[in-house]
C-alpha cells in the first residue's frame, strides 16, 4: 500500500497545470520525471507479487520470477534483448476483449514464441527504423522488434515464453562470401532481364491466347445452342 | 578497409538504378505496344512524374479491412470493406515561430504556452526515402522525411486502424528559427470548417473554424486561433465518410483546411512568450535538441461505440511486463 500511494503521490503532482502542459522550466520537467520514474520503479513490487502469486496458484513450483518493465516507447528492453529465454506478461486493465498488437525489442536471430497452453504463436521480425536507433537517449542492444498480436480477455493477463534458437548459420558473411553473393546476383539479373523483343514476343503469345479463348468460347456457345435446339425438337 | 565493400556499394548503387531505368524502358515500350497485361496502377506508373519509390516493390499495404494504395507522390488511398474509398494522404510539415520582443500582442514571440507561427501556410517536409515492408502479421510503410523526421504507417493484420508512428528531432535550428512541426492528414471529405475535439477529456466538442458559439469572433491570429487541445480524438466527418485521429499524449490540433485534420507533433522554440516560464521552449540533451516518438491510430469507420472503445483501448494499452526465463522448467 505504501509504495501504491507513493504512486498516486506522484501522479497528484502530475496534476499541475504545468506539468499537464509542458510549461514549466526545464529543470522543473527533470524533477517531474524523476518522480514519476521513481514512483513507477517502486511500484514494481506489487504486480511481481500478484503475478508470483497467481503462478503459485496455477501450479508452478520454480523460484519466483522478477518481472521488470521496459522503455518499449524506444524499442529498448534490457531483458528481452540480452536473455536467451524471457517471458512476455501482458495484462488487459480493460472490461472487454481487446486485440493488440505486441511489439518487443530483440537482437536480429530466430525466435520462437509459446502462448497460453504452450502452443506456438506466430509473430514476425522487423528492423528498428534508424530514426529510433539514433534517438539520443536511447541505449539499447536492440535491432528488431519482435511482433504478435494478443486477443486478452477482459482483465487478464496472459504469458508468452520466447526463446532466442540456436543460430544455424552466419549471419555475418566475408567479403568473398558477399562479392560472391553479388556477382550471382548480378549475372541472374542480366539472365532473366527482358527485352524488348521478349516483350514483343511476350504481346504476341498474349494475343493468341485471347484468339484462343474467344475461339473456345465460341465453340461453346455454338454446341448449347446445339443442345438447345435438340431438346427443343424433342 | 580494404576497398572491396566500397566497390560492391557503388556497383549495388549501379545496378538499382539500371533496373530503375531499365523497368521504365519496358513499361514506355509496353505501353506503346498496349501491352494487355499492364493494369491500370502500372499504367499510372508510366506518368512522367519522378518517383522515389523502388519500381520493384509491391506498393500495397493492405488487411482484411482496408488497403493503403502508395501513389507516385506517396498519397495513399484506402479502400474500406464496404467497397467505399477515401482519398488519404500522410504529410509533414512544419510551422516557423514568430519572434517578437513580447512589449504588445503584436510583438509576442511564440513560446511554451502559445503558438504563434510568423506564416501563413506550413512549410512542407520533403520526402528523402520511402519504403515498404510486407510481412504476414504487419505491413510498413516507412518514410523519411527532411529535418529529422521519419514515419512508419502500419496496417496489422485483424485490426481495423490504421497506426502511424512517428519519430520528430532534434528539430534542426541552425537557421535560428524556432519551429513547430505538424502531421497532416489530408482526404477528401467535405467537412466545411467543422471539426471535433475532446479538448476537456471528456466529450466530443464541435468546433466551427473561425466561430466561436457563445459570441461574435474577430480573430487576429487565424492559425492559432482555430487550434484546439486534443485530449484523445479529433474528427471530421461528412455524410459518406469519417476520419478519426487518435492520439497517444494531449496535443493540439485543428482543421485549417476542408477534409485536412492537422496535429502538432513537436517544438522547439529559441525565444520565450514571457507568460512565466522564463525560458526558450529549446529541450537539449548532450547539446543536441529532444526527439520525440510517439503513435497516432487512425479509424475510418462511422461508428460512436467503436471509437469510444478503440480510444480506452489505445489510452489503456495493455501493460507488458518481462521475467528473465533462461533458468525456467516450463515442462
Amino acid at each position: 500500500q505504501f509504495v501504491i500511494d507513493e504512486l498516486k503521490s506522484a501522479m497528484g503532482v502530475m496534476q499541475h497545470h504545468d506539468a499537464i502542459t509542458g510549461t514549466e522550466k526545464q529543470h522543473v520537467a527533470h524533477d517531474y520525471e524523476r518522480i514519476l520514474n521513481n514512483a513507477l520503479e517502486d511500484v514494481m513490487i506489487v504486480p511481481n507479487q500478484a503475478y508470483n502469486k497467481v503462478l503459485k496458484a496455477k501450479g508452478y513450483e520454480g523460484p519466483e520470477l522478477e518481472y521488470k518493465r521496459c522503455r518499449l516507447n524506444e524499442s529498448s528492453c534490457s531483458i528481452s534483448e540480452r536473455k536467451k529465454a524471457f517471458t512476455v506478461t501482458i495484462f488487459n486493465p480493460l472490461a472487454w476483449s481487446v486485440t493488440e498488437p505486441i511489439r518487443i525489442p530483440v537482437v536480429d536471430g530466430s525466435y520462437t514464441i509459446k502462448g497460453p497452453n504452450a502452443k506456438e504463436i506466430q509473430y514476425q521480425i522487423l528492423d528498428i527504423p534508424e530514426s529510433v536507433k539514433n534517438i539520443p537517449t536511447r541505449q539499447s542492444l536492440a535491432t528488431h522488434e519482435l511482433i504478435f498480436i494478443v486477443k486478452l480477455k477482459p482483465l487478464s493477463f496472459q504469458s508468452y515464453h520466447v526463446t532466442k534458437n540456436e543460430k544455424t548459420k552466419r549471419n555475418i558473411k566475408t567479403q568473398k562470401e558477399r562479392k560472391n553473393d553479388f556477382y550471382t546476383n548480378l549475372n541472374d539479373y542480366w539472365t532473366n532481364l527482358k527485352t524488348p523483343i521478349d516483350i514483343k514476343n511476350l504481346e504476341d503469345k498474349e494475343n493468341r491466347r485471347i484468339q484462343d479463348t474467344i475461339c473456345n468460347e465460341n465453340l461453346e456457345i455454338k454446341d448449347r445452342n446445339l443442345d438447345f435446339d435438340v431438346l427443343k425438337s424433342s | 578497409n580494404d576497398g572491396v565493400s566500397e566497390d560492391i556499394l557503388k556497383l549495388e548503387q549501379i545496378i538499382r538504378d539500371a533496373k530503375r531505368n531499365t523497368e521504365k524502358e519496358q513499361k514506355n515500350l509496353a505501353k506503346k505496344l498496349n501491352y494487355p497485361s499492364l493494369n491500370e496502377e502500372e499504367m499510372r506508373m508510366l506518368s512522367d512524374e519522378p518517383t522515389v519509390v523502388n519500381m520493384f516493390e509491391d506498393k500495397y499495404i493492405e488487411n482484411q479491412a482496408m488497403k493503403l494504395r502508395l501513389d507516385n507522390n506517396l498519397d495513399i488511398i484506402t479502400l474500406l470493406e464496404n467497397k467505399k474509398s477515401l482519398n488519404f494522404a500522410i504529410k509533414l510539415y512544419y510551422w516557423s515561430a514568430c519572434f517578437g520582443d513580447n512589449t504588445n500582442t503584436t510583438e509576442r514571440s511564440s513560446g511554451a504556452y502559445i503558438f504563434r507561427p510568423n506564416i501563413t501556410k506550413p512549410i512542407e517536409l520533403s520526402i528523402l526515402h520511402s519504403e515498404i515492408k510486407h510481412g504476414p502479421l504487419v505491413s510498413e510503410l516507412r518514410t523519411i522525411y527532411e529535418g529529422n523526421v521519419t514515419s512508419n504507417t502500419r496496417l496489422y493484420t485483424d485490426i481495423d486502424f490504421i497506426e502511424v508512428d512517428f519519430t520528430v528531432g532534434p528539430i534542426p535550428i541552425d537557421d535560428n528559427i524556432g519551429k513547430e512541426y505538424i502531421i497532416k492528414y489530408i482526404t477528401d471529405i467535405n467537412n466545411n470548417g467543422i471539426f471535433y475535439t475532446d479538448s476537456n477529456g471528456r466529450q466530443m466538442l464541435k468546433r466551427k473554424l473561425n466561430e466561436r458559439p457563445q459570441f461574435n469572433l474577430t480573430l487576429a491570429e487565424p492559425i492559432a486561433g482555430n487550434y484546439y487541445p486534443v485530449t484523445n480524438k479529433i474528427y471530421i466527418e461528412d455524410s459518406d465518410n469519417r476520419l478519426s485521429v487518435l492520439t497517444d499524449r494531449s496535443q493540439g490540433g485543428s482543421s485549417l483546411n476542408n477534409g485536412e485534420i492537422e496535429i502538432m507533433l513537436h517544438r522547439r522554440l529559441l525565444h520565450d512568450d514571457a507568460f512565466g516560464v522564463g525560458e526558450a521552449l529549446n529541450e537539449v540533451l548532450n547539446n543536441k535538441g529532444l526527439a520525440v516518438r510517439g503513435t497516432q491510430r487512425i479509424l475510418t469507420k462511422k461508428s460512436d461505440l467503436l471509437e469510444r472503445k478503440r480510444v480506452l483501448e489505445f489510452h489503456c494499452k495493455p501493460i507488458i511486463l518481462f521475467a528473465d526465463a533462461e533458468n525456467l522448467n516450463l515442462s
